[in-house]
Order: structure tokens, then C-alpha cells, then sequence
């Protein structure tokens, strides 16, 4: 480095325009390789120092936080519509760190590492006392829970049959005794009505996903299901784009404990690696 | 002499550009 051209970076206020555009930047990045949970939106941008880079352009060094939205990843809905999951439901967070290349007025990241995390069960509480929590997706009434309103989707349904993607976050409420979820799904070659054996049912080569939530109430001898599902536009596989640098790491969805590591059989490659690791 | 190559930065004490603005609420 020749001496006197000192590496410096230029100190810009976290609220400026320039400094949201790369954020944003940052956001539609992590919304369009997270193919599991649910969209991210902006909360607060906490650093960022925006650096000279060789032969031109500048890189934006951000730290970022985020607001899990109600819009599952799959769901076509523009960002800007979705709605911030509330405190009272249990609110997820994401603390970011990108580097977001500037270069002809473009911005192109980078750099991604997110880590996601609930918010604490003190803070729901102290909101909300009688409030559920997310409850662990493994939990025997969860599953038992997502099978029951799967099934009592496909028995009305008269297209496809629909194949779990994911569960992608639930709660136990107390009163009355009952299990909440919400849970990714994915069209098949089968007709729901002359399915016999599930195992035998391919996922589409065109991809048609929905996403689901379920009530599954508890009763003295039985129980009652109610689901509704929303099923997407088919949405044909296209190449992700990949970060540029070589330090890029992936957006890894495994940090959210909401949202679960799907059944390999059951997704596209594509949404379980999202970019090379290092 | 021996210099230290690296990063010189001035800030401005009186600048407290962040965190920035908190859009919906605090986890």
C-alpha cells in the first residue's frame, strides 16, 4: 500500500437515504435466500461505516436488525405488505452484519450473517400474561397437530395433494386447551382424492407452495381441527444468486429456532443451501 | 521511522449518527 493513501471510511448517519438503500438491499437479500420461516423486515440500522473499495465503488460495512413479518418466504406478498409480527405473538428478531458493494448507483451484497432469535418468554409475559408462546416445533402436540389439519386439508381438497414443507412456528394456548400452527406445503402429482400411499406422490417440477394455519382444539372425546391454506402461484425453480465475495457466508435459517430444518426428502436442494458456507 | 500503516479515522465527537431510528419496536 503506497504510503499516505491511508485506508479511511467515510462516517455516515445510519438514518441516511444512503445508508437505508443499502439496507434495504440487505433485507431483499435475506428474504429472497431464507426459503424456510417467514420475511424479515427493517427494524434499526446499528452501525454501518462505508468503506473505499478498489478499483471503485464503496462497500457499506452495516449491522442491521430485524423484524420477522406474518408473510411466510414463500408467499409472493411484496414486503412492504406484510405486517411485523407482534410482541403479544411471540416476536422474532434478527441481528445482521453485511457488506453491501455500491457501484454505478447498484448495491449487491456481499457479505450475510444473520442470527435470528425470539423474543424472551419475560418480555411476551410482561406484555401479555396470558399470551402463548412459540412452542418447540418437535413438541408431540405440534406435530400431532400439523398431521390432523394436513390431512383434513387434503380429505376437502379436489386438486393436488399437498405435502408438508415445513411447520413453520406454533404455540400451545391454555384456554381453551387447543394448538396453534403454521405450516409450509408444497403440490404434488397425486390427486388428493386417490391418494393411497402419500410416499409415492413427487413434488411438482413447477413448484406450487401454500401456507397453512391450523387450530386444533381439544374436546372431552375428540377433537376439532379448523385450517385454512393459502396456495401460491406456481413459482418455477429459478438459480439463486449468489454473494460475490469470497467471505459470502449463507443466510442460515437453522439459527431461528421458530423455524425448523425441513425434511430433506422434502425440499428442493436449492432451499437448503442457499450459497456457499464458510 | 516505523509507521504504522492502517486505518486513520477523525470522527466527530459532537456526531452521533447511531444506532439509527427504530422503526416498529425494540425485541
Amino acid at each position: 500500500i503506497p504510503l499516505g493513501t491511508a485506508l479511511t471510511y467515510r462516517q455516515l448517519n445510519c438514518d441516511d437515504p444512503e445508508t437505508e438503500q443499502a439496507a434495504l438491499a440487505a433485507v431483499d437479500y435475506i428474504n429472497s435466500h431464507m426459503l424456510q420461516g417467514y420475511k424479515h423486515t427493517l427494524n434499526q440500522i446499528d452501525k454501518v461505516k462505508v468503506w473505499p473499495r478498489r478499483p471503485m465503488g464503496e462497500v457499506f460495512e452495516l449491522e442491521i436488525d430485524t423484524l420477522e413479518t406474518t408473510c411466510h418466504v414463500l408467499d409472493p406478498t411484496p414486503l412492504a405488505n406484510c405486517s411485523v409480527r407482534q410482541l403479544v405473538e411471540h416476536a422474532v428478531e434478527g441481528d445482521c452484519d453485511f457488506q453491501v458493494l455500491k457501484q454505478d448507483g447498484q448495491f449487491s451484497v456481499l457479505f450475510a450473517k444473520c442470527d435470528s432469535s425470539p423474543d424472551s418468554a419475560e418480555d411476551v409475559r410482561r406484555l401479555c400474561p396470558g399470551c402463548p408462546l412459540l412452542a418447540p416445533l418437535n413438541d408431540t402436540k405440534v406435530v400431532h397437530a400439523v398431521d390432523v389439519a394436513l390431512t383434513a386439508f387434503n380429505a376437502q381438497s379436489n386438486g393436488s395433494y399437498f405435502r408438508l414443507l415445513e411447520v413453520s412456528r406454533a404455540q400451545l394456548v391454555p384456554l381453551p386447551p387447543s394448538t396453534y400452527v403454521e405450516f409450509a406445503v408444497a403440490a404434488t402429482d397425486c390427486a388428493a382424492k386417490d391418494v393411497t400411499d402419500p410416499a409415492k406422490c413427487n413434488l411438482l417440477a413447477e413448484k406450487q407452495y401454500g401456507f397453512c394455519k391450523a387450530t386444533l382444539t381439544e374436546k372431552v372425546g375428540g377433537e376439532d381441527v379448523a385450517v385454512t391454506c393459502t396456495v401460491f402461484q406456481t413459482q418455477p425453480l429459478l438459480p439463486q444468486p449468489q454473494p460475490e465475495g469470497p467471505d459470502a457466508v449463507a443466510v442460515d435459517p437453522r439459527a431461528d429456532p421458530a423455524v425448523p430444518v425441513p425434511s430433506q426428502a422434502d425440499v428442493p436442494v436449492a432451499s437448503l443451501v442457499v450459497g456457499p458456507v464458510v | 521511522t516505523v509507521v504504522q500503516p492502517g486505518i486513520a479515522v477523525v470522527p466527530d465527537p459532537a456526531l452521533r449518527p447511531c444506532p439509527g431510528r427504530i422503526r416498529y419496536f425494540k425485541v
